[in-house]
């Protein structure tokens, strides 16, 4: 059914890449075909899947300037459904290379229509930009998840990525949809996650998934190990919570 | 004497905003002149020292794109020593606005200058991208000051940020230095951050500060009431490691 969403906030180390890996490995174990796309320059979500960027000659990069076709830069991950397009420290420069093109924020939706009909869901990471990367994206996308942490700046940064969204609708992508709002690295022992918990709820509403993702050591060492958290520490509190966000998410597809 | 200080990673969430802001309000109480610049389009700083970047019409955009002289954009702050030039969002589109102008990594050196005589320490917030704006702090700066979160994407970022501070120092600014390594949101419950800590030191060697900023919620609680730690809880955890950094710091700087 190919449903596009992106992973973008625009605040730095919110969880976009955590989210990004785990929700796909996740819904991917669930007999659905995913694709992960890799859109950050500093491709962690690349070397958190187990693949060393510096080495990689077949990227997204090369996709969107038109180097080499879409279909060669897939690889298969340690994750039966799961393929994943890695990303190059070299879409660094792609934001000023792609400013001139004429269509320069529809770049990676031309890029990725031929795949829709192969995936059921294909996510894309974004970086800690609002840059033409991530309009690329948001332009690209049916719907986007809005990883948040439980802190004061990711909540301030809400009003300009909302704009942002809003932006691309108007005039880029009138069907792009807030698939939802996810409360990351929630802290149960302080009152500020409490706060920012209640806040996101009050104006978000039905949009904030009840699944909410516990800080939990074992997220932040499985990628020194290249591993998706369900084949790092299954048990872990980090993977059950990406597991039921998955359930969640699936569910709302049925309904729709 | 006019020391210019660059807080920079490209990896997002790292601490750069949390140690701009407290660095330097701790160096301000030490009877020292200090002038903080929040040089992100996101404005974290702008809005963790109680102003509204929303609101703003001086501010460090303008400078930059020659629009006003950068001394109508300084302001004082609660602290006695401490000054500040706010940051807006319209700083996202300096990237492109400037990408042509020629001697473009040079313009805030430039603008700065005349400023170097007014203060002992110019601290500057980057954003979360090796892009032109950092290059721009890079360039104007006598040293930089690397924060690193205690996990493994942060470790991995060095490499380029390393890159980037040999290219600028080749190219454009032959006394560039890394003033210190300084590693945040050290966790002492977790084998992770005593991994990274290990592999920071190892590494860096003496560049790696002694003080090491722990994980306390008042840090991440003081800028949602727009104040430094010291004037939020003078008692925390945070306000002391900030304050024994400043110290290490000046201590280093009279041993020059
Ligand atoms: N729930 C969690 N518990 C503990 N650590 C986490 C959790 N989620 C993410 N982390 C860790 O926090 C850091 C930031 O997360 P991540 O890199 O996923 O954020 P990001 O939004 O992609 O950052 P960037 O803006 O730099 O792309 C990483 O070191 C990651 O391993
Ligand atoms: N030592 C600490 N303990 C607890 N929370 C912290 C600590 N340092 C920073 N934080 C919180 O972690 C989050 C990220 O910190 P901060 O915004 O300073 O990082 P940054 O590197 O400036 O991020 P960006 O890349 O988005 O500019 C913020 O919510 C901040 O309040
Ligand atoms: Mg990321
Ligand atoms: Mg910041």
């Amino acid at each position: 059914m190919g449903k596009v969403i992106a992973i973008a906030n625009q605040k730095g180390g919110v969880g976009k890449t955590t989210t990004a890996i785990n929700l796909s490995s996740c819904i991917a174990t669930a007999e659905v075909k995913v694709l992960l796309i890799d859109f950050d320059a500093q491709a962690n979500c690349t070397s958190g899947m187990g693949l060393d960027p510096a080495n990689l000659k077949n990227s997204i990069y090369e996709v969107i300037t038109g180097k080499i076709p879409i279909k060669e830069t897939i690889v298969k991950t340690s994750i039966k459904n799961l393929e994943f397009i890695p990303s190059s420290k070299n879409l660094a420069g792609a934001t000023v290379e792609l400013v001139y093109l004429e269509d320069r924020e529809k770049i990676l939706k031309r890029k990725i229509e031929g795949l829709k009909n192969k995936y059921d869901f294909i996510f894309i990471d974004c970086p800690p930009a609002l840059d033409l990367l991530t309009v690329n994206a948001l332009t690209a996308s049916d719907s986007v998840i809005i990883p948040v942490q439980c802190e004061y700046f990711a909540l301030e940064g809400l009003t300009e990525l909302l704009k942002t969204i809003e932006r691309v609708r108007m005039s880029l992508n009138r069907n792009l949809e807030i698939e939802g709002v996810l409360l990351t690295m929630y802290d149960d022992r302080t009152n500020l996650s409490q706060q920012v918990k209640e806040e996101i709820k009050h104006f978000f509403k039905e949009k904030t998934y009840e699944t909410v993702i516990p800080r939990n050591v074992r997220l932040a060492e499985a990628p020194s190990f290249g591993k998706p958290i369900i084949l790092y520490d299954i048990k872990s509190k980090g993977a059950s919570s990406y597991i039921n966000l998955a359930r969640e998410i699936l569910k709302n597809e049925k309904e729709k």
